[in-house]
């Protein structure tokens, strides 16, 4: 598929992913929560970004502070953090 | 089955958008 558009395996390997996480921390509510909300702020940080292009040059927040922030998260759960580690773009 | 909230749906919009990303930069 073109790079422009999602193809379908990313977006069942994205389903199963959140999925996977949601039924890890079924008894952890706050932990998934707080990696949905480091998703919507790195998602947040791209948008403002790109409208502030040629602005005063910030990159949001950066693929590896994502990892970081998420590895500290999911601390002992190496195969969630390994899997997620194949959704970014410079991993 | 699946039960997402738009919560869930939009961090799989931002996953499957992170997927998409690395695929262009990798190509």
């Amino acid at each position: 598929p073109p790079a422009s558009e999602t193809s379908p395996v990313e977006f069942d390997s994205a389903i199963s992913y959140v999925n996977k996480i949601k039924n890890r921390f079924l008894d952890h509510p706050e932990i998934y929560r707080a990696f949905l909300e480091i998703l919507h702020t790195y998602q947040k940080e791209q948008l403002e970004v790109k409208e502030s292009r040629g602005g005063r040059g910030s990159s949001g927040m950066t693929e590896d502070e994502v990892f970081s922030k998420v590895a500290s998260l999911f601390k002992g759960q190496e195969d969630l953090l390994a899997e997620f580690g194949q959704f970014l773009p410079d991993a | 089955s699946y039960d997402f909230t738009p919560l869930d749906s939009s961090a799989v919009y931002v996953l499957s958008s992170m997927a998409r990303l690395r695929r262009a930069s990798l190509s």
